[in-house]
């Protein structure tokens, strides 16, 4: 799975997020990842989202929307509505994975409860990060 | 003027230190930062959030590294099969699609069924005629065939596994 999440020069904020699924896959079986809520989510008064992981938790949790609700209903961060997701949460719920997510001032966050995720970003400020493992 | 920024994912797993060679990782790391300038170059010359992440997720797509477009992972049919969505968070439109094959990049056509249909969520056969009205090619089963991809699957064909691209068996799970 891979995904991109950006804040624009105006504030606007857009989520994408692409995969191939599971290996080994049958019966038509659909991860989060093209479900609107799950692994993708974008809204200019929160933030744009973009999972990657187990999908079936993804799904259960419906994690990207979660995150949005954390900051929008409980006035928590990006930086924490992402942790508390990911890592409380799904864990929570036996689910392994990560995200990306930005939020409408550019502000970054990428939490992971795996091993590792391929991640990178770069900002206006002149922050940039590639990374893999933890 | 305001903060702008673009972040990108590959996928996350069971990617522990010393089991990539150093080559691996470094090719790893320059296909994320090509992805990553190309789609900052978007927003850096005012454009919009929406091509800026549909940029770098079409990067993301053509390399064989990432389990998306072209490097995506076999099914139990030895078939690829693919899913996108994009979602804009100035109007809350969004696009999706599902049970795809031999599309390149299958975020492009979450995008068209945003702004070309009135619908959210188009999948399999109908998702696969749309896009054939829109001229999309088709590529051939060969262009998403990979060799580390293929030894993934045939390591766990024959059982009810199924399993992350980067992580380890994963055990089959039925409710």
């Amino acid at each position: 799975t891979v995904g991109a999440v950006a804040c624009d020069q105006n504030g606007n904020v857009a989520a994408a997020t692409s995969t191939g699924g599971m290996t080994n896959k049958r019966w038509g079986r659909v991860g989060d990842s093209p479900m609107i809520g799950s692994g993708t989510y974008a809204n200019n008064k929160t933030c744009a989202v973009s999972c990657t992981g187990s999908g079936e938790y993804f799904i259960r949790g419906v994690v990207a929307y979660d995150v949005s609700c954390l900051m929008e209903y409980k006035g928590m961060s990006l930086e924490e509505a992402a942790s508390e997701v990911i890592n409380k949460r799904v864990l929570e719920i036996g689910g392994d994975g990560g995200l990306i997510a930005v939020d409408a001032e550019g502000n970054i966050a990428m939490p992971f409860n795996t091993e590792g995720m391929y991640r990178a970003f770069k900002t206006s400020k002149g922050e940039k990060e590639i990374g893999i493992y933890r | 003027m305001k903060k702008y920024s673009l972040v990108i994912h590959g996928g996350a797993g069971t990617l522990v230190k010393g089991l990539m060679t150093p080559e691996k990782e470094e090719q790893y790391k320059s296909a994320l930062n090509e992805a990553l300038e190309k789609g900052y170059a978007i927003l850096e010359n005012s454009g919009s959030a929406m091509d800026a992440v549909e940029v770098a997720v079409n990067h993301l797509e053509d390399s064989p590294l990432f389990n998306a477009g072209k490097g995506s992972v076999f099914t139990n049919d030895g078939t690829h099969e693919m899913d996108a969505a994009i979602m804009d968070g100035k109007t809350l439109d969004a696009g999706a699609v599902s049970l795809i094959t031999g599309i390149k990049n299958p975020i492009s056509l979450a995008r068209d069924i945003m702004e070309k249909t009135d619908h959210v969520f188009l999948a399999g056969e109908g998702a696969m005629r749309f896009a054939k009205s829109l001229d999309y090619t088709l590529e051939a089963p060969e262009y998403f065939y990979d060799e580390h991809r293929y030894q993934q699957w045939q390591n766990i064909k024959d059982s009810d596994k199924f399993q992350l691209d980067h992580s380890m068996k994963k055990e089959g799970k039925f409710g």
